[in-house]
Formats: structure tokens, sequence, C-alpha cells
């Protein structure tokens, strides 16, 4: 038996609308931990890692480990019923084939159940090792978000170079080529305005736009993004979710040859 | 040119 009780259910509405167009379909993991999710794109060349911590939740309930493998799309589909304000019930009872999602408005006036199919999926689990990165950029999520859209205009791959300096996004197409700077900044009205660079060595990594594109649907989860990189490893840009826990995207660079 | 590989070549399968 399985009940989760998530107060602030438009929490659970945005990190479908942020991974439902990267991933098609994914196991969702429930345990004494917390809810979670790692899923590869098609293509295996991206991967998303998802915790919504039990503490998060007003009542949390899973009497064993789940895993339930949902089809995002639908699931987003079904969670777009839920009004923003709405309370979300996640239930599912041992050895069933079907999850129900419960939406109740905050005056309790208006109670709807949506029952989803199940499906098996088949994927893989990859161990990702707590790393020491060469380089830790935050920043605004929207300057992110804004940075990925226009550079993606140009061209179809950003170069992120961290440095003293600051960090560089650049990219070159048939038409031209752009670079944009940020320095860091951390001497802003809010703090989550600030740009904050920690950086041991230089890095300078290259990206497929089309990735980073997708990563950014998360903006709406948090106003600040935090980018980690070392040379040669994937990058993991990452959405805190208000108290509860994060996204993260893992991309492989693009390596020269 | 650049080449895209697989992001399970960097993280072993659990």
């Amino acid at each position: 038996m399985l009940e989760l009780r998530l107060v602030q259910g438009s929490l659970l509405k945005k990190v479908l609308e942020s991974i439902k167009e990267l991933v098609n379909d994914a196991n969702f993991d429930c345990s004494s931990t917390g809810f979670s999710l790692q899923a590869m794109d098609s293509s295996h060349v991206a991967l998303v890692a998802l915790l919504l911590r039990s503490e998060g939740f007003e009542h949390y309930r899973c009497d064993r480990n789940l895993s339930m493998g949902m089809n995002l799309n639908n699931m987003a589909k079904m969670l777009k019923c839920a009004g923003n304000d709405d309370i979300i019930t996640i239930k599912a009872d041992d050895g069933s084939d079907t999850v129900t999602f419960m939406f109740e408005s905050p005056t309790q006036d208006k109670i709807s159940d949506f029952e989803m199919k199940l499906m098996d999926i088949d994927s893989e689990h990859l161990g990702i090792p707590e790393a020491e990165y060469d380089a830790i950029v935050r920043m605004p999520s929207a300057e992110f978000a804004r940075i990925c859209k226009d550079l993606s205009s140009i061209g179809d791959t950003v170069v992120i170079s961290v440095t003293k300096e600051g960090v560089k996004f650049s990219t070159k197409g048939d038409i031209g080529a752009a670079n944009i700077v940020c320095r860091q900044n951390t001497t802003v009205d809010k703090p989550d305005d600030a740009t904050v660079i920690e950086m041991k060595e230089p890095v300078s990594l290259q990206f497929a736009l089309r990735y980073t594109n997708f990563f950014t649907k998360a903006t709406p989860l948090s106003s600040t993004v935090t980018i980690s990189l070392s040379n040669e490893l994937p990058v993991v840009v990452e959405y805190k979710i208000a108290e509860m826990g994060y996204v993260r995207f893992y991309l492989a660079p693009k390596i020269e040859e | 040119c650049s080449r895209q590989f697989p992001i399970s070549l960097y993280f072993a399968t659990t």
C-alpha cells in the first residue's frame, strides 16, 4: 500500500512538465527515503534524477519498496487536471497495475480521482558517484534559460567555459557566432539573483543545446540553477525543489575528434 | 567535428 499526500501539488505538476519532453516512460521508485526516478532520454545521452524526500509530504505511507512504470506524457495529462492550489495524493495498492492521483481543492469542495494504467518498463539503473567538480556555477534559472534559448537560435552546441573571469557560454553557426559572459555577482538585492562561481580548475566543455533547452523546462521549479562541471565528465544541471529534493539533469559532453 | 557519447559511458549500471 502506498499513499503519498503532497499539499503543494503544483510541485508535482511542475516536475512532470520539466521532464516529460525528455523522457517518455520511467519507473517511479517509492521507498522510505522518498519518491524518486532515474531515467535516460531515448537516445541515452542525458539522464534525469528526481528526488522528492518523504519528509516533504504531509502524509507518506510506503509499506514496501515499489517501482511503478509510468508513461510521463500520460501522467502529465492527468496532473494537468489538478488545480495549481490542489493537494495531490498518489495512491497504489500492492500488486496493482494502476495508480490513482487524487486532487483536493484547498476548500475541500471538489475532490477528483484519476486512475492511470501502469506499464512494465525494463530500464537500466546507473550508479552516479558523488563527485568533486572542477567548477560549480550557481545562477538565476531564468538567466540560464534565456542564454540557452538565445544561443540555440545561432548554433546547435554551446561551449561552457569557466575561468577566474566568469562563466562563458559560446556558440557558432552558419550565420555567425555568439559569446555570453556572466561574471560572479554577489552584490544583488536578492540572494537568488546572484551569480556565484566556485572554481578549482578552469573547465571548458561542449554540449548539445537541444538537451540544455529541455533541462530549462524545469525553470518554474526553482529561481536558481546549479551547473557542476568537470573536464571530460557529464555536466550536472540541478534545480532544487523547495524543501523537498531536486531534479538533476546529467548530460554527456561532445568530444572533439 | 565533435562526437556525442552516451551517458552510460560515464556511469556504471547498478
